[in-house]
């Protein structure tokens, strides 16, 4: 594991970790988009359904159940237990646009025709676009509470850093995943326009807000 | 994808 990756998993974790905090002292989960959190959720159990088929290392199977746990744990404060302060009405992203197309996706150009496999190259595909319902949600409101931001930024920075992973794995190694890798391409690129924000905005103490 | 041995990302 190179440098590049380990700090991508940390920032990943960062992220979700931080969501959940911030739901969770506030209680209030207002400003976030309960579909894009489903959708991190069934990311993390298609993928991570090799935790039973194939042990890894302690620190693959720890990070895999612990984004399991927190993930199923956001969307249950989401709908269960801070469901009066969940933003429905703002939070309107057809979901079947995104998981449609990347399930079909996944059946067509996979690695191996497998379920197992298919499953991991669905949740790929889905992760990629899985921010958009938040990222909708932000336009559409027009601004993003600064704890929000932080939260994308982390989980942008995360995808970003897979890259620069996927290119030292390239380049000492002489691995590479096309599949991987172009998704994080698609994800990183979602991000771009955020992080412009984030960087001009947020950094600068400013609460994110968009022109209307 | 998870079927290769040395595939340990996350």
């Amino acid at each position: 594991m190179n440098l590049f990756r380990f700090l991508g998993d940390l920032s990943h974790l960062l992220a979700i970790i931080l969501l959940l905090l911030k739901i969770w002292k506030s209680r209030s989960c207002a400003g976030i988009s309960g579909k894009s959190q489903v959708l991190f959720a069934v990311v993390f159990t298609a993928r991570y359904l090799d935790l039973f088929t194939n042990y890894i290392s302690l620190y693959n199977t720890c990070m895999k159940v612990v984004y399991i746990a927190c993930s199923f744990t956001t969307v249950w404060l989401i709908y269960s237990k801070f469901k009066a302060t969940y933003d429905g009405n703002h939070d309107t992203f057809r979901v079947e646009f995104l998981v449609v197309p990347t399930a079909i996706l996944a059946f067509l150009v996979n690695h191996d025709f497998t379920p197992l496999e298919i499953l991991w190259t669905f949740s790929i595909y889905l992760e990629s676009v899985a921010i958009l319902p938040q990222l909708f949600m932000v336009s559409k409101t027009g601004e993003a509470e600064t704890i929000t931001s932080h939260y994308l930024f982390a989980l942008g920075v995360y995808r970003t850093l897979y890259l620069f992973n996927w290119i030292w794995r390239y380049h000492f190694e002489g691995f590479f995943d096309l599949i991987a890798i172009v998704a994080g391409l698609v994800q990183t690129v979602l991000y771009c326009d955020f992080f412009y924000l984030y960087i001009t905005k947020v950094l600068k103490g400013k609460k994110l807000s968009l022109p209307a | 994808a998870p079927t290769e041995d040395d595939h340990d990302e996350l």
